[in-house]
């Protein structure tokens, strides 16, 4: 399967809902400092099920888009990732897509696949079974960060064999 | 739980030789993963080495900014081969690359994006842009009190491929 | 002791805005140093703020990864002309920055060296080093058992400015 | 005054005698991962007192051209840095030009202007007067390190004008 498009709603920058897509096997996201690049990665991560320490923000109200400057312009934001399977690239709506969707309501998160909300257990265990094991720390690699995978203490790299095997 | 480590552990030394060849487009490079203790390898760390084509075996920390980057990446995608997540999502990774390893990197992903994985990467750097199926470009809309992010699309694969005229 | 904190601090915190500005290319970009307890500045900390032109006040740690080096470049130069050393040398310091910014950190440089310092910096990006004075090329002698450094100089004050050309 | 060109003796990767430089007004080093550029940077760095944590090695030793695969082509590393005055961008030679040198010996290093050994406060005392504080660290910025100087914290940023004043 593939990441085939995403929803934003008042995530970070992304002011009202916005649709960030297609992806294609490989997607280049480019544009000048301060555009909103990592915003967007951010995105991904927040949906995937990421901490707040690694999304730049001290706490999840800080994800609304204004909050940054006292302004944010609602009380929940939303993200939602479109997964998916091979061969159906343009395919709009094909049964099988998986909608992930992670909403900030209040000092919370909610969790849905495809529209129904499910507890962010079972909400974590359907991406497993897709491969996405945001604890692996395995395919995100966050700006700034690439050069420290090399420069792991062995210690450190014994316990990234752990969390994959 | 002791089978599992040294089924990861042999998996990912195996391949990171190969993978760290093929990034560096050099069959003298070297990479290898070994056990401090070989006996319980679990128990104790896991040292890595990088030799990059034409010099010999030294410390890690050695190393220049690039040459870090590319031993990092090696060690990322073998591990990857192991528990294969669909994608892969890269945030400015080519920041300390020259345009040798760039180039290199790029076809890298480019070939394996059509086997094995989606890779999404961020970048400045139109030397490693122009590699890629589509391009999202964000832009920032003037005149609000705060950053308002947009985005544009444009698909690649309708131009005959800048790889074959780069070569 | 106090008198030269004051006066240290004074100088710099006057003259960042204007750096800043420069850096920007942009009058509608602030930045401002402000001491956490204004009767004793070094008792406690000093706060430091950039506004990105078009933006509203945040915090530091909101920043891009391009607005944060930009807004470093702005603090160390306004330090610098309140203890001017002679020289800088920077290493890859365009390496988050995108062309424009490339851009307007170069031409910053291009002037202030003709009037207040000297600049050595190492960089990968032609945008950004084809504004210098002269080239310094250090390649790797192939052969030996460990890299071995060679240099090759290039004046490029013969050839008309790039600069003209470029903006 | 400004920096003229420097002198490498067996100091990183840079084995047996070079001459670097002339350098202009406004220099750029260039060329491929690993070549060298860093290691020249951190000549500059050590022989204007700059301590080894900082030169990106462990101790002195480790500078002497071959030492990180055991093979140290020499006992002894030197570094020569030509400073002088404006205007005379390309007079070799001229008397005001001051030579700074440090040099390895042993564990120790050797300081020298002009070829006469002096100690290491009169050394520094000299490039104070000049304007070079090593510990002001207002004019070098290493690889990967110049986001940070915007990131320091409040109290970190007082003791930098402590440093300066
Ligand atoms: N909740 C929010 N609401 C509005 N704007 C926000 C919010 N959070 C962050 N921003 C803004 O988004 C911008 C940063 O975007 P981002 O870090 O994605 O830039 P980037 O495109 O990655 O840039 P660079 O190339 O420099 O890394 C900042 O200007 C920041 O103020
Ligand atoms: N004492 C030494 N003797 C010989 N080679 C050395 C010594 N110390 C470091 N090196 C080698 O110098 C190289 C690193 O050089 P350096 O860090 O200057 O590269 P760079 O040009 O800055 O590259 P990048 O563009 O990737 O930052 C490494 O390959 C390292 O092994
Ligand atoms: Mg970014
Ligand atoms: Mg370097």
């Amino acid at each position: 399967g593939f990441l085939k498009r995403l929803e934003l709603e008042n995530f970070k920058s992304y002011k009202g809902f916005q649709v960030i897509g297609p992806f294609k096997r490989f997607t280049a996201i480019i544009g000048p400092n301060g555009a909103g690049k990592s915003n967007l990665m951010d995105a991904i991560s927040f949906v995937l099920g990421e901490k707040t320490q690694h999304l730049r923000v001290r706490n999840l109200k800080d994800l609304i888009h204004g909050a940054p400057i006292g302004k944010p312009v609602a009380s929940r934001a939303k993200v939602t990732a479109v997964y998916g399977e091979e061969g159906d690239e343009e395919g709009e709506g094909r049964e099988e897509d998986i909608h992930f969707t992670r909403i900030i309501v209040g000092s919370g998160t909610e969790y849905r696949i495809n529209g129904k909300i499910v507890s962010p257990s079972d909400y974590q265990h359907k991406l497993e079974t897709l491969g996405i094991l945001i604890k692996a720390k395995n395919f995100l690699v966050f700006q700034g960060a690439v050069e420290s995978i090399a420069m792991k203490t062995p210690k450190e790299r014994t316990h990234l064999f752990e969390e994959i095997s | 739980r002791y089978d599992r480590f040294q089924d990861a552990f042999e998996h990912v030394s195996t391949i990171i030789d190969d993978i760290y060849k093929k990034l560096s487009n050099n069959t003298s490079a070297q990479a290898f993963l070994g056990p401090e203790n070989a006996e319980e390898p679990y128990l104790e760390g896991i040292s890595y080495n990088c030799i990059a084509p034409g010099k010999r075996f030294r410390p890690m920390d050695n190393l220049s900014g690039g040459e870090k980057t590319v031993a990092a990446l090696a060690l990322l995608f073998s591990i990857h081969s192991y528990q294969p997540a669909p994608f892969f999502v890269l945030d400015e990774i080519d920041a300390a690359l020259d345009n040798t390893n760039i180039n290199r990197v790029a076809r890298y992903i480019m070939q394996e994006t059509t086997t094995s994985f989606q890779c999404i990467v961020i970048s400045l750097k139109e030397e490693f842009y122009c590699h890629t199926d589509a391009l999202i470009g964000i832009y920032s809309e003037a005149g609000g009190e705060c950053t308002v992010s947009r985005t544009l699309t444009h698909d690649l694969t309708q131009y005959p491929s800048t790889i074959s005229a780069a070569s």
